[in-house]
C-alpha cells in the first residue's frame, strides 16, 4: 500500500473561530485598491448601470430608520468621471450592494448602514 | 469597520479578527466583472502592529504571511515596509509599484487598458492611530450605567452613535452643511462613524472625501483611529470652514485623549510637481501639540508618486 504523506497545512486554512470573549483588536487592516488615479482617468467604455443604492433604500434595522440615505438629498449631482456618452461614469459604484455584501461575508463583516455621497458610497460595517 | 466605494477605488478598513485580505481577490473579480477593470493602478495595504497577533486568522497571523499573500496576487510587483520602532508602535505597509499591475490576461474583447499617469488633484490621506486613551477620553464610548430598576437602553445603535457624535463634536469636525455623518454606538461599548464630506453645492470637483472613526475604549487595549482624505486648507480660519491639518489633528486628539499616537500622512506628488507634498508633510512638527506631547519619531518616505510621513507622539 502506498503511504500518502499528510498535506502540510496551508497558511490560508483557517483555524476554528475564536468565540471566547477575549480582548478586541482595535488596530485595523486597511486595504486600498485603486483602478485609476482619478475617476476621470477611468476608461469610459463601460456600461453605466446607474446607482445600485438609489433603488435599494432598505429599512433593515427594525426601527424604521432608513439604513441608506443620500448625502444632502441628491444623487443626481455626482461628479465622477464622464463616460463616452457624456454621462457620469460611476465605475465601481454600479456594483450592487448585495455583491459587496457577499465579498464582506468572506471578510467576516456585515453592513450596518450605507451613505450615498456625491463622489463615493460609504458602508458602515459591523465588527 | 468601513467600506468606501468610489468609481475608481475600493477602501476596506476592518478591525478585530476580520479576514480583510481574503476579500481582495473577490474585489478584483467584482471590478473586472462589473467594470471591466483588468489592471490595478495602485494597491496599499497597511496596519499598525496588532495588540493580540495570536488571535488573528488566515494570512493576518503574521506580516510575512500577509506580504506573501499580496505578492501572490500582484506577482511580486509590490514592496513591503516596516516603518517605525519595532518594539513600540511600528506600522506596516505594502504598496504596489509605480506601474499598473495587470492581474490576468484580458480577453480579446477587452484589451488590457493601463490607466494614464496621475493628472488630477493631489490625493492626501491622513490617519491618526491612537492608543492608551485616558479614562475621560474612553468614557463617552461606554453605554452609561443606568440606575437599578431602570428600563434597559432603548436607543438604537445609530441613535446612540448620533448622540455620541454630537456630544463630542465629531459632527462638527467639518462644516455640517457639507457633511453627512453615519455613526453607530455598540453595546456595551465601542463606536464607529463614517462621513462623506464635500457634497455641498459650493464644492469643486475633487474637493470631496470621507472621514472614518473607530473606537475600542476598553481599558488595557483602548484604541481609536481617525482617517480622512478630505482636502484641507493650508491655513487656519479658511473661508471654506474646513480646518487646516494641524487644527484637525489637535481637535481629534482632544476628543479621544490618547497617551500615545501615530500619525501617517500619504500625499501624492504627481509627475509634474514632486514638491507638492512638502507643505503637507511639514505641518506635523515637533511642536504640533504645544508641548503636551513629545514627538518620538518622524520618518519620511519618498515613494514614486507618493510621499509618506510617519510620526509617533507620547503624552508628556
Amino acid at each position: 500500500a502506498q503511504t500518502i504523506a499528510p498535506t502540510p497545512p496551508s497558511p490560508l486554512i483557517l483555524s476554528e473561530p475564536d468565540t471566547s470573549p477575549g480582548p478586541f483588536e482595535g488596530p485595523e487592516k486597511l486595504l486600498e485598491v485603486w483602478f485609476a488615479p482619478t475617476p476621470d482617468a477611468l476608461v469610459g467604455d463601460h456600461v453605466d448601470h446607474g446607482s445600485p443604492l438609489s433603488s435599494h433604500h432598505a429599512t433593515a434595522n427594525g426601527n424604521g430608520v432608513s439604513n441608506c440615505h443620500s448625502a444632502n438629498g441628491s444623487s443626481a449631482r455626482r461628479r465622477a468621471g464622464v463616460s463616452s456618452n457624456g454621462q457620469p461614469f460611476q465605475g465601481l459604484r454600479t456594483v450592487p450592494r448585495a455583491v459587496w455584501e457577499e465579498m464582506l461575508d468572506i471578510v467576516k463583516c456585515k453592513v450596518l448602514s450605507v451613505i450615498e455621497g456625491d463622489d463615493l458610497d460609504s458602508y458602515l460595517l459591523s465588527e | 469597520s468601513s467600506l468606501f466605494v468610489a468609481p475608481h477605488v475600493v477602501i476596506l478598513k476592518t478591525c478585530g479578527t476580520t479576514l480583510n485580505l481574503l476579500g481582495l481577490n473577490r474585489i478584483l473579480e467584482i471590478a473586472r466583472e462589473y467594470c471591466g477593470f483588468s489592471s490595478v493602478y495602485r494597491c496599499f495595504y497597511s496596519r499598525k502592529s496588532f495588540f493580540f497577533p495570536e488571535r488573528q486568522q488566515g494570512p493576518h497571523r503574521d506580516w510575512t504571511e500577509e506580504v506573501k499573500f499580496l505578492d501572490n496576487v500582484f506577482g511580486n510587483a509590490g514592496s513591503a515596509y516596516t516603518v517605525g520602532p519595532i518594539n513600540r508602535d511600528n506600522w506596516l505597509l505594502y504598496i504596489t509599484g509605480a506601474n499598473p499591475v495587470a492581474l490576468v490576461p484580458a480577453g480579446p474583447e477587452r484589451p488590457l487598458a493601463l490607466p494614464p499617469p496621475c493628472t488630477g488633484p493631489p490625493d492626501q490621506t491622513l490617519e491618526i492611530l491612537m492608543s492608551h486613551l485616558t479614562p475621560a477620553g474612553a468614557a463617552p464610548f461606554f453605554l452609561p450605567e443606568l440606575p437599578a430598576g431602570s428600563p434597559p437602553e432603548s436607543r438604537s445603535g445609530h441613535e446612540l452613535g448620533t448622540d455620541i457624535s454630537a456630544q463630542l463634536g465629531i459632527d462638527t469636525l467639518f462644516p455640517k452643511s457639507e457633511t453627512t455623518l453615519d455613526s453607530f454606538g455598540f453595546e456595551p461599548c465601542g463606536y464607529s462613524a463614517n462621513a462623506v464630506v464635500g457634497s455641498g453645492l459650493n464644492c469643486n470637483k475633487g474637493d470631496g472625501g470621507y472621514f472614518t472613526i473607530h473606537v475600542t475604549p476598553e481599558d488595557g487595549w483602548s484604541y481609536a483611529s481617525f482617517e480622512c482624505n478630505v482636502p484641507l486648507p493650508l491655513r487656519a480660519n479658511d473661508p471654506s470652514g474646513r480646518p487646516d491639518m494641524p487644527s484637525l489633528i489637535r481637535r481629534v486628539v482632544d476628543i479621544f485623549q490618547p497617551n500615545r499616537l501615530t500619525i501617517t500622512l500619504f500625499v501624492s506628488t504627481g509627475e509634474d510637481s514632486p514638491a507638492a507634498a512638502a507643505p503637507a508633510t511639514k505641518v506635523i512638527g515637533a511642536d504640533l501639540f504645544d508641548g503636551a506631547f513629545t514627538r518620538k519619531d518622524r520618518i519620511i518616505y519618498e515613494f514614486e508618486g507618493y510621499d509618506l510621513l510617519f510620526a509617533c507622539f507620547e503624552r508628556r
